[in-house]
């Protein structure tokens, strides 16, 4: 069970510290409380943003938070892949900058995955291969479908 | 969806492919409700996690006498690759509520019980709390768990 | 006690219908669980967005409990009204329509108070009478504000 | 404030007046550790509310041998209207941690405790975490509170 646990353990490790770094530039990483008995203690999650001190992830902004918990699932996902993501309004705190890079991060990994994100910012909508736009009419949800490739064509 | 929250009794179709799908609107329009409805489908057991305070109050109550009788909500699965252990390239799971709560879930078609569809779909990691599914105003929480509960959701995993 | 509690709910309840209003062209209302005796009971908060039927705010959707959430605070400033306001993005989940009308509603009632309010949309940005603007300069916080006022002048 | 949180060693005073003044800038700016240094400077408790584990936390600790001794924060609120007890048109509060996580209070300068602080201040309705400190995060949840929960706000104010 240990093995099993540490073998997950390191690779998500791994790809959480890759796509952190993919969206914020800086440097994140999981640490296990106790090396010798993963199980009596937890995992920390500590990030380092660009001219910044490492900190526990609890201290940091809500921005840096959202990111580094999209970067975390987004790890989990390329371990043990589900097969579709919904994600609804991971980006409310993101500014113009973070929410391009992601963004860019989301579409690239959508390749071999299926990404459903409902969002408010045009960083994302400009991204994506179909845009699902979704109105009210007469008190009722319509829903209209562009498929991005279509359009471009 | 039919009858569905906002989607009123007008059968609403929702194409996702691969990819990058970015569902937008307005404020209120219905977006977070597309998720409720792939969660209702997938077999969530508490109202409250889809905002309803008992399932009867996910049906259609547009004003104007248009209120629905039941909600009906269905979600199509790829299968090609046999991880739901169903012999069949599309697995469709659907779920009809009606005004007393009650719920009949069907699978490509054929009446299930709630825990046969839960534990068949749990074979290819799917369920309606999963981590791949991220609901609204959440994501900064996702940060703050305990270090405990960050192994856990780890362990969860595998 | 019950008669002081009954004049601050009635002052609140008024001005929450209103300001809901201003922002969203909806309804709302404040509504005791029991009437006669409302400290046996809470106090429900009913929203009716335009073309919608009445709901509990429980069961509307992100924006729309923001928006509610604020009026309520901005009804109950009025009612008891505080030397300053901190909002920190009160905004994120609002599109650009709410957005728009919630800041045009700060800046109307910030001539009787003082609303400091933490956000990243241009809406809110636009209408500040004071803008400042925080950044990072090797790995430290600082501060630039820009009076509108003199701007224009 | 000098030395708290992200505002290194350098003084730094914000100026903010009457009417609307909006606080902008990238993620991790620092926009909210200013409303912390607010409610730090009113007497907060609660290092978690501030989103350290503890007191010390608050201290400047960038990298480059630049870590601070002490944080101190300090907030001037206008008194003509004379609704804080002190016989003087501006209160100025301030509080500086050291740290052992041990914190000194001064109102007008002068020495004051804790305790004796709140009190001159909630005669003003004053408090660390009074309704008009909205967090970051939390307007959603300030519509999801119970029907009771709302009451009770209500019944605060009065
Ligand atoms: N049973 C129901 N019948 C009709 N409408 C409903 C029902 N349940 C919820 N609604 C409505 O659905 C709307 C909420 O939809 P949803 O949460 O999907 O909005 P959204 O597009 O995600 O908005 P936001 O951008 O604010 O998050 C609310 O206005 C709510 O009143
Ligand atoms: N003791 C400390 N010393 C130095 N930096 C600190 C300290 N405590 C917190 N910080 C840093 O302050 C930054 C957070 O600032 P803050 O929460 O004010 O950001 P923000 O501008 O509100 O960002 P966002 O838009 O993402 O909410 C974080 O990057 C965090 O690492
Ligand atoms: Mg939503
Ligand atoms: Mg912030």
């Amino acid at each position: 069970k240990r093995e099993v646990f540490l073998k997950a353990y390191r690779a998500i490790k791994e790809k959480f510290a890759e796509y952190f770094h993919r969206i914020t530039g800086g440097k994140a990483w999981l640490q296990l409380e106790n090396e010798e008995d993963p199980f009596s203690g937890g995992v920390d999650l500590i990030a380092q943003f660009p001219g910044k001190s490492p900190r526990l992830i609890s201290g940091a902004s809500g921005g840096e938070k959202s990111v580094a918990a999209v970067a975390f699932l987004l790890a989990m996902q390329s371990m043990s892949p589900l097969p579709f993501y919904i994600f609804d309004e991971i980006d409310a705190h993101l500014d113009a900058r973070n929410a391009e890079r992601l963004a860019e991060l989301l579409r690239e990994l959508s390749k071999d995955s299926q990404f459903i994100v409902i969002t408010l910012k045009d960083a994302m909508i400009a991204r994506a291969d179909r845009v699902v736009g979704v109105y009210l009419r007469n008190g009722v949800s319509n829903v209209v479908t562009l498929s991005i490739g279509e359009v471009v064509a | 969806m039919r009858g569905f929250k906002s989607f009123g009794n007008q059968k609403v179709s929702i194409l996702l492919g691969r990819g990058l799908t970015a569902i937008t609107g307005p404020n209120g329009s219905g977006k977070s409700n597309i998720a409720d409805a792939v969660k209702l489908a997938l077999g969530e057991l508490s109202a409250k996690s889809l905002r309803a305070s008992r399932f009867s109050e996910i049906i259609f109550d547009g004003g104007g006498g248009r209120r629905a009788q039941r909600a009906w909500v269905s979600v199509q699965l790829d299968n090609s690759d046999r991880k739901i252990p169903v012999d069949a390239d599309t697995v469709t799971v659907s779920r009809e509520v009606d005004v007393s709560g009650e719920s009949v879930y069907r699978l490509n078609g054929k009446r299930i019980s709630r825990t046969a569809l839960v534990d068949t779909l749990a074979m290819a990691g799917i369920s309606p709390d999963g981590y791949n599914i991220v609901m609204q105003g959440t994501v900064m929480r996702l940060a703050e768990v305990s270090s405990e509960e960050r192994r856990k959701i780890i362990e969860k995993l595998v």
